[in-house]
């Protein structure tokens, strides 16, 4: 537009006008061009130095973590070629030896890693959920830690621990080493005539005795416990198997009914440690609901 | 000059297209780039 108001205003006589024109077109077209080209070709070579630039630190961030993966990789294979550690076991105290194996191994990823301690955390709960811990009363006389549970068990050791004076007995299952069950019995030390048996594991196998109350002598009360404590091992907590007291009142005349026996400390701690493992069972919470779901049913009935 | 405009042309439209290949390359660096950075930490 501005082209053409220029040329009308022109009053001199210039008969070439066409020519000049395209000339200066071609001119400014030229230097346009010139202009663009190095303007890319500087933008060019500002990216060029950028991407190497980039380049260098993207090597240098992998090294590192080649780095890095190999360092983890050898601690996990450190971990995992070490023999794993025994639990001190009085009768061996043979020392734990560690093999540190060198040597790094290329393919490794931290994927291993976290599957490697997911499964070590699994077998920790495994184990720590069935763990189960019941008081037996017994007679003053009574000094042995045996505790007729109605399992065999065979005693590999016997230690003394820093938190109780009286010596604490380790069984394992007579069955062993198919079955893997371990008990460790120790007098209590509020109360001296309490045994605390304390169940790892759940057997795999029956009962090989019977606890028959007609003719074994059970010297043992078991303390709102189950009727056979290998009950409460299998399930992790006290089972709501119904409790058995079965004293032989003919032996000593002085033993009175178990219900008016006072035990103050024991009887405190049965009551927290059997809240603290009701709840937390989840077949109990089921019975409750179901126990409470069918009064309310009841109810409704006899309203209706 | 005819000539001389057209080959500029050419070159302009060489380079300019270098420069896009480049402007990829970037992108694409930069990406990995922060992807191992985030791996890293």
């Amino acid at each position: 537009m501005d082209q053409y108001s220029s040329s009308l205003v022109d009053t001199s006589l210039d008969l070439t006008i066409g020519i000049t024109r395209m000339r200066v077109e071609e001119d400014s077209t030229t230097t346009a061009l010139v202009d663009e080209l190095k303007r890319v070709n500087a933008e060019n070579k500002k990216l060029s130095e950028m991407l190497t630039l980039m380049c260098d630190n993207y090597n240098v961030l992998r090294k590192q973590l080649m780095e890095y993966v190999n360092k983890s990789n050898n601690m996990a294979e450190r971990d995992q070629t070490s023999p794993p550690k025994k639990r001190k076991s009085p009768a061996r105290d043979d020392a734990v030896s560690s093999a540190v194996v060198g040597g790094l191994s290329e393919s490794s990823s931290t994927d291993q890693d976290d599957q490697y301690l997911c499964k070590k955390q699994r077998e920790e709960t495994v184990v720590k959920e069935k763990v189960s811990r019941v008081y037996y009363k017994t007679e003053a006389s009574d000094t042995t830690l045996v505790v007729k549970d109605g399992y065999q068990w065979r005693k590999y050791g016997q230690k003394v621990t820093r938190d109780n004076p009286s010596p604490r007995a380790y069984f394992k299952c007579a069955c062993a080493p198919s079955c893997s069950v371990k008990k460790k019995v120790q007098r209590s030390v509020e109360d001296q005539s309490v045994l605390v048996a304390t169940y790892e594991g759940e057997h795999n196998h029956p009962m090989p005795s019977q606890i028959d109350s007609n003719n074994g002598l059970n010297r043992y009360i078991s303390l709102g416990g189950p009727v056979a404590p290998a009950a409460a091992a299998s399930n992790g907590s006290y089972s709501l198997a119904k409790p058995v007291t079965t004293v032989d009142l003919t032996e000593s005349k002085k033993v009175t009914s178990p219900s008016r026996i006072e035990f103050p400390e024991v009887q405190k701690l049965l009551v927290e440690q059997m809240a603290s493992s009701l709840t937390k069972d989840p077949n109990f919470t089921a019975a409750l609901a179901a126990a409470v779901t069918g009064r309310l049913y009841q109810q409704n009935q006899t309203e209706k | 000059k005819d000539k001389s405009a057209s080959e500029l042309r050419e070159e302009l439209n060489r380079v300019s297209s270098e420069n896009k290949k480049i402007k990829e390359m970037l992108a694409t660096v930069w990406e990995n780039y922060n992807a191992l950075h985030h791996h890293l930490e």
